[in-house]
């Protein structure tokens, strides 16, 4: 086991006991840029862990960016896991991160579904959903990314509690959801909302539940252009974007339509490498490369963020 | 744990919205037990889906039957998970 973030391993996967390990090391080696928040328990009574990066100051305009809502997407945690460390070591270092951590905290979901997450490394390596019981099903789980308030329940999201995309009884019902959007809520300043999914190489901005444009369609494209060549320049990692509906497919029920509508105008998706030679199985090797390019896409929206208030 | 041993990810490329549909078809058949790893969306898209292995000869033959191209994209997913956790294992040991 890891006796510092120093010495910790960013080129393997890791289980939930050793990530939260981690974020513990975190906060201990950094007690004035880093805490630990919980912002509630999942369906089977795992704490909700987010990390908050912030220099100061009361209610700052905030970024959330979380990482494995979908539990079998590994690279994503991991990359998760990397950021974190990264950020403690640019503060201060790196003009554009410290910028933005000088007038804005950032927030950090590294295992959004915790239930989820454990149950890949138990029981089945490729669970996507949460691990709550449907009441009349012998299925477990519901697709946590088609759970939210936006256009919960249209095309794009099954009510078919055995699918992978199945969207829950109601919207909100998954109290790992439920806990981001009650955050978000209650802290109320929360500027850019940024998802971290794997796998494809797409960055996408709203909406997906219907073919209606966002009102800020030609910024976020903008951005999006920009992250995208940003992230390409490290390793020449090629990306597509736009909305989801455009980009991939009609998704109902998703994080950043949700955030989007409730004002959260920078709300992005990120699906990460690769593009088709192992899906959900990248390779450990390929951990630190992801974050790596992962990071300049990130980097690009935060300082926009920071550039362009609202 | 779940074994995955001869299940393979198939990389399916659709020409037209016709064979997209055909897809869509197919992924309402419980029975395959079928695992879309990137659903039928657009023509232009691939989609990727996760095969067990009873279910393989009847995809294949689905597929061809009506016309529509695949390749195999993971050949046995068990086999990248013994990897996965051998590497695990060993940053352990």
């Amino acid at each position: 086991r890891a006796r510092s973030t120093g010495t910790f391993s960013y080129t393997t996967y890791h289980t939930l006991e050793e990530i939260d390990e981690f974020i513990d090391l975190l906060v201990a080696e950094n007690p004035n840029l880093v805490s630990k928040i919980e912002i509630g328990n999942s369906y089977e009574g795992r704490p909700l862990n987010v990390l908050k990066f912030s220099t100061g100051g009361s209610n700052r305009p905030a970024i959330w960016i979380d990482t494995g809502i979908h539990s079998r997407e590994w690279v994503t945690q991991a990359t998760g896991i990397w950021f974190a460390k990264k950020i403690t070591e640019d503060y201060g270092q790196d003009e554009t991160l410290t910028a933005i951590l000088d007038s804005m905290d950032i927030f950090l979901e590294i295992v959004t579904n915790p239930d989820g997450f454990a149950y890949t490394h138990s029981s089945n390596r490729l669970w996507r959903k949460t691990r709550s019981i449907n009441a009349g099903s012998s299925c477990v789980g519901v697709d946590p990314n088609r759970n939210w308030d936006a256009g919960f329940g249209l095309t794009g999201a099954s009510s078919n509690p055995c699918s992978e995309t199945y969207h829950g009884k109601s919207a909100f019902s998954e109290v790992e959801v439920k806990s981001v959007v009650d955050f978000v809520t209650n802290h109320g300043n929360i500027k850019a909302f940024i998802s971290i999914h794997s796998y494809s190489q797409l960055l996408m901005y709203p909406y997906g539940y219907t073919a209606t444009q966002a009102t800020h369609q030609a910024e976020l494209d903008e951005v999006a252009k920009a992250a995208v060549d940003n992230l390409a320049s490290l390793y020449g990692t090629k990306y597509e974007y736009g909305s989801t509906i455009t980009t991939i497919y009609q998704a109902s029920g998703s994080s950043i339509d949700w955030t989007y509508n409730s004002g959260i105008k920078y709300s992005y998706t990120f699906e990460l490498r690769d593009t088709g030679y192992y899906g959900f199985l990248l390779p450990a090797k390929q951990i630190i490369p992801t974050a790596q390019e992962t990071w300049l896409g990130l980097i690009t929206i935060m300082d926009y963020t920071l550039n362009h208030p609202y | 744990k779940e074994d995955f041993s001869g299940h393979q990810v198939l990389r399916i490329s659709t020409a037209n919205e016709a064979q997209v549909e055909k897809v869509r078809e197919l992924e309402k058949l419980e029975h395959l037990q079928l695992d879309f790893w990137r659903g039928p969306s657009y023509p232009s898209i691939p989609i990727d889906v996760r095969v067990p292995f009873p279910s393989v000869q009847s995809v294949k033959v689905f597929l061809e039957a009506n016309g529509i191209k695949y390749s195999t994209m993971i050949e046995d997913v068990q086999l990248l998970l013994d990897e996965e956790q051998e590497e695990m294992l060993a940053f352990r040991s």
